[in-house]
């Protein structure tokens, strides 16, 4: 469950990754 | 250890492993302190479900009535709530359950809505917890496209293929694919 | 009890000259060979193709040089590449002059002499070649007893040389027996001598002097500091540079660095070139070339490089120049331990950052142009209506157009930029198949590897559909010999030529990294294979997309070489029969171009 959770909560950072990278 | 938020504190030395482990405790600290049931077992908490559920269903409804937006409000809230409010050691199956029924709806949502970089996200994190399916190919495949990332749209849809060779729309993406790639490359 | 040694210094010259010419001639045989033949096949100029694309990108590459980087490849160079005075041909020179040395002290010893006559020729007393008949010698001792016989000899001679002339006449007739006369001969044979065995020494072929009182101590301190000093030291430092390196050539603890990287890695953080470089930052080999600086401070400095920037702090060039060549192996090194942890995502984005290195280019959607040289790239990102992202779009532009584009306006830079920018091999793919050597298809648990056949073309040329190539262009030898090693093939490609990349401090030359993974669970599934292999023949024919109209009137497929890929598999066929899907991604390591990366299935049946 945690696991889960932190892997729900990284999507914030991977979204602003993404935008800098493309 | 501080005894008044009864939390645990990594020294700077902790590497991130530590780190998480700490976070880990700590967090089921925070969920056991208020549970008044001595019992507790790992069945969904009633309450959170119907909470879960209520939000869900009003974004279902939105979504029926073409009311896009909130839809997407409602839905994005019921996740928020399942996430935050339910406690670490409820059943994994039944969270993880919830979370992809209640993902998928939120997925075409978003991609109605033309979020299509929120939708990629998503769709990462349902093939990340083990979704791994054309249904989820296929919008990957459309959120790439609609992003311009023709490359990884193709390579997306190619795996979505190879799964199951005879899909008729991931068949016709492919075909989208190729098309802008060979515009793409001149 | 008591040994003899080489009191006349008569054998160890013999024992030296023998030592020094083993090792001579193999040591001079390989240099003279290295010297005259290794230019050639080092170059791989052997193809005429290669040799234009060559020709064409190192002239643009050496123009587009700066000083420093000019200089700092030309020390590298000479360093490695001075074949005249190299160590190993200075010794070779000093061997054989020892060699000549020694040759002239054995002509000039009077012992070694005297003992040279002691030795019984019977065919040089009787004045006979060895290879003269029992007539020849019969007829020479005739004429020679006669002329030596003791009672034919004149009066007025002396008694000494009448002695010598009598002795002259015993070893005359003992030479004549030792060919005739069967006990005799045998005698000769056997022991060197007529008469049987005669004095034999044995002794040690060391120079007295060597042994002696006064020098014994020097030499018995020389085998000391030989054995307990010397050959430890040179051991231990040999032992310890082996095990100080893994196989790929970086350092055990940047390997261990790099598993440790790899397994901790988060599969919710997105892999990008920063982090490749952090990782980089970190590697043991470049503690041990400036031990000064901090990871900090190697991450800045790649980071420079490749964004061609020069915000740190170390100003010296050269520091910077190292810390970028070393990334080619610790980049090798990390693809493979990816691989080995089975990390798709890792290794295609450490190849990418290989390309950013090697170009010294940002990773961006424009990489493709930005690597092209004399771009001006505000005026690209300002200009382009239509979204201009990879070479082969460019080239459906004029010559003035793409001026415009790249914002190059002068005429001779332009034909730079278009030279490096059609010299750029792309990889088309035509087939890709699972084969089984002497087999129609794959049955199960046998051992199948990928045959793919690709054409090479420049992003300048049209378009041609892989249908265009009959079947008969891409079928595979059928004969033993390749059934045995169908791998050969690959082999039979002449070296890829030197890259355009002014930016990479040494000369390199591009290779194509072949990744193979599942895609049912999309990891990785075996260590990456790479080609340095494959003809470029293609990319010097003129089939300019801008010019040619008509595929059926203007295009021969026979014209054209198709190139080959064959990927071993590290695990046989499955037991049961069905579909495998594999994705195969090819991927150049010096050059922004379009990479290969398709799915083929392995039909697996009974």
């Amino acid at each position: 469950n945690q696991a889960l959770s932190r892997r729900y909560n990284s999507i914030f950072k991977r979204k602003e990754v993404c935008i800098k990278e493309w | 250890y501080d005894v008044n938020s009864k939390r645990l504190k990594c020294t700077d030395e902790a590497d991130e492993n530590l780190q998480t482990n700490v976070d880990q405790v700590n967090s089921l600290t925070a969920a056991l302190i208020p549970e008044t049931n001595p019992n507790f077992t790992p069945q969904p908490h009633e309450d959170i479900s119907k909470l879960v559920k209520n939000l869900f269903d009003s974004g279902l409804k939105n979504a029926k009535q073409n009311k896009f937006p909130e839809a997407l409000k409602n839905v994005s809230l019921a996740i928020e709530m399942a996430q935050r409010k339910r406690a670490p050691w409820e059943a994994f199956a039944v969270q993880l359950q919830e979370l992809q029924f209640m993902l998928r709806h939120k997925i075409d949502l978003l991609l109605v809505l033309g979020k299509y970089l929120d939708a990629l996200q998503d769709l990462d994190m349902l093939l990340n917890t083990g979704l791994v399916q054309p249904e989820v190919f296929i919008r990957k495949t459309d959120a790439l496209l609609k992003l311009g990332r023709l490359d990884q749209a193709r390579i997306e849809c190619e795996r979505g293929l190879s799964l199951q060779p005879q899909n008729t729309k991931l068949k016709a993406l492919n075909l989208e694919c190729a098309r802008r790639l060979a515009d793409f490359n001149g | 009890q008591s040994y003899e040694y080489d009191e006349s210094s008569e054998t160890w010259p013999f024992f030296l000259l023998t030592l020094l010419f083993m090792v001579l001639v193999p040591l001079t045989v390989s240099q003279a060979s290295r010297l005259f033949f290794g230019q050639a096949v080092e170059n791989g100029e052997e193809n005429n193709g290669q040799r234009q694309v060559q020709k064409a990108l190192a002239r643009i590459d050496d123009e587009m040089m700066d000083e420093e980087m000019r200089t700092f490849r030309q020390a590298y160079q000479k360093s490695k590449k001075s074949k005249i005075w190299s160590k190993r041909n200075v010794m070779v020179v000093v061997g054989w002059a020892l060699f000549a040395a020694l040759v002239q002290r054995i002509r000039n010893s009077e012992a070694i002499e005297a003992s040279a006559i002691g030795v019984f020729d019977p065919y040089a007393l009787l004045g006979v070649t060895a290879s003269a008949s029992d007539r020849d010698i019969k007829s020479a001792y005739r004429k020679l007893s006669v002329k030596f016989h003791p009672d034919k000899l004149a009066k007025s001679l002396s008694s000494e040389e009448r002695a010598r002339i009598e002795e002259m006449y015993v070893q005359i007739s003992k030479a004549y027996e030792a060919l005739t006369d069967e006990i005799t001969k045998a005698n000769y044979l056997t022991y060197g001598h007529p008469d049987g065995p005669q004095t034999v020494s044995h002794g040690i072929a060391i120079p007295s002097f060597l042994v002696d009182r006064a020098a014994s101590p020097v030499v018995v301190l020389a085998y000391l500091v030989l054995l307990s000093i010397v050959l430890p030291y040179l051991v231990s430092k040999w032992w310890s540079r082996t095990r100080s390196f893994t196989k790929k050539g970086i350092h055990v603890k940047t390997a261990s660095h790099f598993v440790d990287r790899l397994v901790n890695y988060k599969p919710s953080e997105i892999v990008t070139v920063d982090l490749i470089v952090k990782w980089l930052s970190d590697a043991e080999e470049f503690k041990i070339l400036f031990p000064q600086l901090t990871s900090a401070d190697f991450e800045q400095l790649i980071h420079d490089h490749i964004n061609r920037a020069e915000n740190s702090t170390i100003k010296d060039k050269t520091v910077r120049f190292r810390v970028v060549g070393k990334c080619h192996s610790l980049l090798h090194g990390l693809l493979d331990l990816a691989c080995g942890i089975r990390n798709t995502e890792i290794a295609i984005v450490t190849l990418e950052t290989f390309k950013c290195i090697v170009q010294a280019v940002p990773p961006t959607p424009y990489s493709q142009i930005m690597q092209l040289p004399n771009v001006d790239k505000q005026k690209f990102l300002q200009g382009s209506v239509d979204e201009i992202h990879t070479l082969g779009k460019l080239f459906t532009y004029k010559d003035e157009e793409i001026s415009k584009i790249l914002g190059i306006d002068d005429e001779h830079k332009l034909k730079q930029t278009l030279a490096v920018a059609s010299n750029i091999p792309q990889l088309k793919l035509i087939k890709a198949e699972f084969l089984v050597p002497g087999e129609s298809q794959v049955s199960p648990s046998s051992t199948p590897h990928i045959s793919i056949k690709l054409l090479v073309r420049s992003p300048q040329q049209k378009n041609i559909p892989p249908e265009r190539f009959p079947e008969s262009m891409l079928e595979e030898p059928q004969d033993f010999e390749f059934q045995q090693n169908p791998f050969n093939i690959m082999e039979t490609e002449p070296l890829m030529p030197y890259s355009y990349a002014p930016f990479f401090p040494s000369k390199r030359r591009n290779a194509f990294c072949c990744l193979v993974a599942l895609q049912k669970d999309a990891k990785i599934l075996q260590t990456p294979v790479i080609v340095q292999r494959m003809s470029l023949e293609n990319l010097t024919k003129n089939f300019d997309k801008r010019e040619i109209k008509d595929l059926d009137t203007d295009f021969t497929p026979e014209d054209w070489k198709i190139g080959t890929i064959k990927i071993p598999l590290g695990q046989p066929a499955p037991d049961e029969t069905g579909d495998v899907y594999f994705r195969v991604i090819i991927k150049s390591t010096d050059y922004f171009t379009t990479d290969l990366d398709f799915t083929v299935n392995m039909q697996v049946r009974d």
